[in-house]
């Protein structure tokens, strides 16, 4: 399962040690997976949403091996694959 | 709805919720679902005010779906589907094209959108079962519909995108008829989503879940959301079954009975059992064609679609059906509008029916359709499959909140399928009938948007304790409101059966500030980092413990668990006075059984508006020795205004062993 994407919640710390530094968050969450995802990989494709009111983060195509890696960032308070609900 | 606002008492001409409210008007609710048909009559803005200023949202443009299809009564709708398309959904076997916009494919969204603000419709009826004036239950509101569901579900991705977007926007009440099963709240998108949400003071409502009468089946149990459970109306769509010994078994169905010669014709019953196929059932298929033709034939309900089974009986060539309930929807009756002459019985008229069938070598019998009876039955109730508590993950809120009109619930519906949903029903119609708590969810929606309009500044917190405080305890007829035969408790129905015309004017409130949710994470000892998972807050627990020694969360309902030998426990409760200056309640205390409950002081004097008392509730256990197996008390305690009867602000207590 190692290379096999899946998408992930990320989410942030609102008020990263990184965050300054970007104009917008869409692009502050760019550089999450760009720093994640090997570099001939075009990260916005990966990335799915943007979050910024209901939460702040992002969603994203991952695998497994980079979900490691973006554990271990300063910045990420958790990660959680996508859940499939049901209407009631 | 075509009746489920005269069943809650909202009238056009007497003075209550909907008077009040001015139906509704000005606020905006943000409905989370499958999409909306723009074209439905309940859509459609005659009357209806300018957009509000401070709406933010958009008219998102895609398959079937321009600008233009929003207009001042729908005046948002997007969709959201990267989430659901990325995740390697195998091609659909639905007939249905599925719009790639906020358009709706399936149908559920578009009844769930006008169950809540749905505008007037004259003449509205399921092939003339159920005919009224159908209305939303805050026809005044706007609505601002997020397509997050598919046909093969709701993803988490979608949803919080939505969530994060319905903010910006502007909505005033989100309403989310989708859920699963309970969660923790740092791993629930819906509860971190609407925690930030409910800071915005939007309010947030959603289905309790469909996965009742199991216990601790209740889902989106977070404090800071409303969460819904299902109730019955007093309405019934008799289709009694008259067997060959005369002998009649009670029945219902939306079938239009009398519009087909052989709808009432006396036919021979056949239940095919036996083999794998899950004849029992009435599967596609598994009907051999030569036991069935023109036959009437039983099929047991679970497992595949109601109206499904009658399409397998019809595709195999039978005459009519008879769906018979299996012990856990005992004599709870879903009703659809099938596609040939059917009729749902109850599990103990299917036990009558299957020994008649089993006693007699030409079983015989006809279904005798009775229209639409309004009056004569006890409701509400609870559904069955209404989602029960105790909170699996919190034992001091009491889960689901409230209950409302959740079975039969007749509302509008998409022109490019029939009123079962299926692909082979070629019938087109306005509106049809479905069950579920996300049908109750967007009653509740409907009245916090009403409470809502009346009462602008309140909070979330102080919308939801109206509706839970002022919901009824009893049914219509004044007796307990029953769970299949037994009165139901307050696991299936937390406060109550939702009152708009006493929410509306609830005298006095619980009111809660999103703070005050952090500590109570704290006490429940969630991490620090769970909580910052949960609330975005960065907090010291023990710092936050120490500053609120004894802290309970001021939640509407009380909910006591004695564990590892705790035998009393000391709550504080806060209300605000949103009634009348000068105004005196006094309490009166039902004890749990097992319990003793003492409340000081026993009399609050309020001054003035807006101003907060607080009270003491020492629950002692009386129980003097404890079994390993878990049991549970339920009681009530109620604040009375002295000179006004109708400000009555009722908490359930629940207690736990």
């Amino acid at each position: 399962y190692g290379n096999t994407l899946r998408t992930y919640i990320v989410q942030l710390h609102p008020h990263g040690v990184t965050s300054s530094s970007f104009p917008t968050k869409f692009l502050w969450h760019l550089s999450f997976l760009d720093q994640t995802l090997s570099s001939e990989e075009d990260s916005s494709s990966r990335l799915l949403y943007s979050y910024g009111s209901a939460m702040d983060g992002f969603a994203a195509l991952l695998t497994e091996t980079e979900i490691e890696l973006l554990r271990g960032l300063p910045d990420v308070v958790a990660v959680r694959p996508d859940q499939l609900l049901q209407l009631q | 709805t075509t009746y489920s606002y005269k069943f809650l008492g909202l009238s056009s001409t007497t003075d209550g919720a909907w008077i009040k409210s001015g139906f509704g008007r000005g606020t905006i609710i943000g409905v989370l679902d499958t999409g909306v048909w723009p074209e439905s009559p309940s859509f459609a803005d005659q009357g209806m005010p300018p957009v509000p200023k401070r709406w933010r949202g958009m008219c998102q443009e895609g398959q079937n779906f321009k600008a233009t299809s929003c207009n001042r009564k729908l005046i948002g709708a997007r969709f959201f589907i990267k989430g659901h398309h990325v995740s390697s959904v195998p091609p659909s076997e639905n007939m249905v094209d599925e719009y790639i916009s906020p358009r709706d494919s399936s149908g559920h969204g578009t009844h769930t959108s006008s169950t809540a603000g749905g505008v007037s419709v004259p003449m509205a009826s399921v092939l003339g079962n159920g005919a009224g004036v159908a209305r939303g239950m805050a026809p005044g509101a706007h609505i601002a519909v997020y397509k997050v569901c598919w046909f093969n579900g709701c993803y988490s991705s979608d949803i919080l995108a939505a969530i994060d977007v319905a903010i910006v926007d502007g909505v005033d009440v989100l309403s989310l008829s989708l859920g699963g099963f309970p969660l923790p709240l740092y791993d629930d998108s819906i509860a971190i989503g609407s925690f930030r949400a409910v800071e915005h003071g939007i309010s947030v409502i959603c289905a309790a879940g469909n996965n009742g009468p199991i216990q601790s089946s209740v889902a989106n149990i977070a404090p800071w959301i409303a969460t819904i459970g299902a109730s019955t109306l007093d309405r019934k769509f008799p289709a009694i079954v008259r067997m060959g010994n005369g002998e009649y078994v009670y029945g219902e169905s939306l079938f239009p009975g009398k519009s087909l010669p052989i709808a009432e014709k006396e036919l021979e019953l056949v239940y095919v059992t036996g083999g794998n196929s899950g004849s029992e059932f009435c599967f596609r298929g598994s009907l051999p064609k030569e036991k069935v033709k023109g036959k009437m034939v039983v099929c047991d309900r679970g497992v595949n679609g109601r109206a499904e089974k009658g399409v397998a009986v019809k595709e195999a060539g039978g005459a009519a059906m008879i769906l018979a309930n299996t012990e856990i929807n005992l004599e709870e009756d879903s009703v659809d509008a099938h596609v040939l002459p059917a009729t749902e019985i109850g599990y103990a008229e299917a036990v009558r029916l299957k020994t008649y069938m089993d006693t007699t070598s030409h079983p015989r019998a006809r279904i005798v359709f009775g229209g639409t009876v309004i009056g004569t039955s006890r409701a509400p109730e609870v559904a069955q499959f209404s989602a029960r508590g105790p909170n699996l993950y919190d034992s001091t809120i009491l889960k689901p909140d409230v209950l409302a009109p959740g079975v039969n619930i007749i509302a509008a519906w998409p022109q490019n399928l029939g009123p079962t949903s299926l692909p082979e029903d070629t019938r087109r119609v306005n509106f049809t009938v479905m069950s579920g708590t996300s049908m109750a969810c967007p009653h509740v929606s409907g009245i916090a948007a009403l409470i809502h309009s009346a009462h602008p500044g309140w909070t979330p917190a102080a919308i939801k304790s109206a509706i839970m405080t002022s919901a009824d305890a009893s049914d219509h007829r004044g007796k307990p409101i029953m769970d299949g035969s037994k009165p139901a408790a307050v696991f299936a129905i937390g406060a109550g059966h939702v009152n708009p015309n006493r929410a509306i004017d609830p005298g006095l409130i619980y009111d809660i500030k999103p703070d005050e949710y952090v500590i109570h994470l704290c006490t429940l000892g969630y991490t620090r980092s769970e909580i910052f998972t949960i609330t975005h807050r960065n907090v010291s627990c023990s710092e936050k413990l120490k500053m609120n020694r004894g802290f309970s969360l001021n939640y509407p309902s009380i909910s006591v668990a004695f564990k590892h030998g705790v035998k009393s426990k000391m709550i504080t409760r806060r209300l605000t006075n949103v009634g009348n200056p000068n105004s005196v309640y006094s309490v009166q205390v039902k004890p749990p059984e097992g319990v003793k409950v003492r409340v000081k002081p026993r009399r609050l004097i309020f001054k003035h508006i807006n101003q907060s008392l607080s009270y003491r509730i020492w629950v002692i256990s009386r129980k003097k020795t404890q079994t390993k197996k878990i049991s549970y008390a339920e009681g009530q305690l109620t604040w009375t205004n002295a000179h006004n009867s109708f400000h009555r602000v009722r908490s359930p207590i629940s207690v736990t062993w």
